[in-house]
């Protein structure tokens, strides 16, 4: 067992447990800027922990960032681990840091799927999806990132519940993703909606059911391209930057088409490394530097959506 | 617990718009059990695909036959699996 925050070892993948463990050393080394919140439980009735970053009153503008949707893109859920401690002890070392959280509060939820990234961790390392039973078939699972309420069952999402792009029997049928709508609806004041996943190295802007420019799509384009060369000042890791459906593929169903819609103005996901060399198996000694490089664009996103609250 | 002995993630790098139709068709495909992850969309980007082994020479003489370049990525997903297995168990001791 991990005993304190200090000694975890953010170069290393780790099982569910021991990252829930981790949060809780977090939330008790840090006291007075984490806590743990529950926004709910997964399908196979694991909880669903966000991180709250806050410094001040419940009723601040905040920022929303969730990771690993995708269970097998295990790079993900490293990086927030090592981000959320990141925050955690930069808050009043670093000026930017400190500036956006005497202003915003930010919300972390490290495993976005918990139910299949335990799955991961248990049977199959290559699995993405939910683990909810699927009536009438023998196929197990949604693409949580196809269930959401933003052109639900639109083009780039699949029918068969086979698939692993399988969008689900309706808009946010999966419990994992109508937790995250009911929270930030409860929550309200999210001004930012930024969802990590891994593989490519894209920074996206919505939407993905459409590939017509949004109305901001100039605006985002500019903060998404700022955030991209910040991250890339570190190790020269290259990323394209542009609307999901023109730099990836046309998908329907996405958490940050939901968002952007809901009104979250400044909305991005990221897709981290690799470029194609070891898939969802990057090796651990590239947790750290891509966790460090992310971090920068990060820092990006969130200090201009400081300075511009709407 | 899924191995994927013998499993290889090949690189697609289609050339035209018809070869990407042609990829698209693949990836209809229910018996080759594909895991496709980059999808194809348009010729200036490549297409990643987990192929069982079981469907490998099948999928490799599609790809041939239709005059589809493409390169393995990974050769063997179980051997880089047991890479990453034992290394969490040594992280974890």
């Amino acid at each position: 067992m991990e005993r304190s925050s200090k000694s975890f070892n953010f170069a290393a993948y780790h099982t569910l447990e021991t990252i829930y463990d981790w949060m809780d050393t977090l939330a008790a080394d840090y006291p007075h800027l984490v806590s743990k919140v529950q926004i709910g439980f997964s399908y196979e009735q694991r909880p669903m922990y966000a991180l709250k970053f806050s410094t001040g009153s419940s009723s601040r503008p905040a920022i929303w960032i969730d990771a690993g949707i995708h269970s097998r893109e295990w790079v993900t859920q490293a990086t927030a681990v090592w981000t959320a401690n990141k925050i955690a002890t930069d808050y009043g070392q670093d000026r930017s840091l400190t500036s956006i959280l005497d202003m915003l509060d930010i919300y972390l939820l490290v495993v976005a799927n918990p139910d299949g990234y335990a799955y991961t961790h248990s049977n199959n390392r290559m699995w993405r999806k939910t683990r909810s039973k699927n009536p009438g078939s023998v196929c197990v699972g949604v693409d949580p990132n196809r269930n959401w309420d933003a052109g639900f069952g639109g083009p780039g999402a699949s029918t068969n519940p086979c698939s692993d792009s399988y969008h689900g029997p309706s808009a946010q049928s999966e419990v994992e993703v109508k937790n995250v709508v009911n929270f930030i609806k409860q929550t309200g004041n999210f001004k930012g909606f930024i969802s990590i996943h891994s593989y490519s190295q894209l920074l996206m802007y919505p939407h993905g059911y459409s590939c017509n420019n949004i109305p901001d799509y100039q605006e985002l384009d500019a903060v998404g391209k700022s955030a991209a060369k910040a991250l890339g000042s570190l190790y020269g890791t290259s990323y394209k930057v542009g609307s999901i459906c023109k730099i990836i593929y046309q998908a329907s169903g996405g958490s940050i088409d939901w968002s952007y819609n809901y009104g979250i103005k400044y909305s991005f996901a990221f897709e981290l490394r690799d470029t194609g060399r070891y898939g969802f198996l990057l090796p651990a000694n590239q947790i750290i530097p891509t966790a460090s490089e992310t971090w920068l664009a990060l820092l990006n996103i969130m200090e201009y959506v400081r300075d511009h609250t709407y | 617990q899924k191995r994927f002995i013998g499993d290889q993630v090949l690189r697609i790098e289609p050339g035209s718009n018809e070869q990407i139709s042609v990829l698209q068709s693949l990836q209809e495909e229910d018996d080759f059990q594909l895991d496709f992850w980059l999808h194809p969309t348009n010729p200036d980007l490549p297409v990643d695909v987990r192929v069982p082994i079981a469907s490998l020479q099948a999928v490799k003489d599609f790809l041939e036959s239709n005059g589809i370049r493409y390169s393995v990525m990974i050769s063997d997903v179980q051997e880089m699996l047991e890479q990453e297995q034992k290394e969490m168990e040594a992280n974890r001791r």
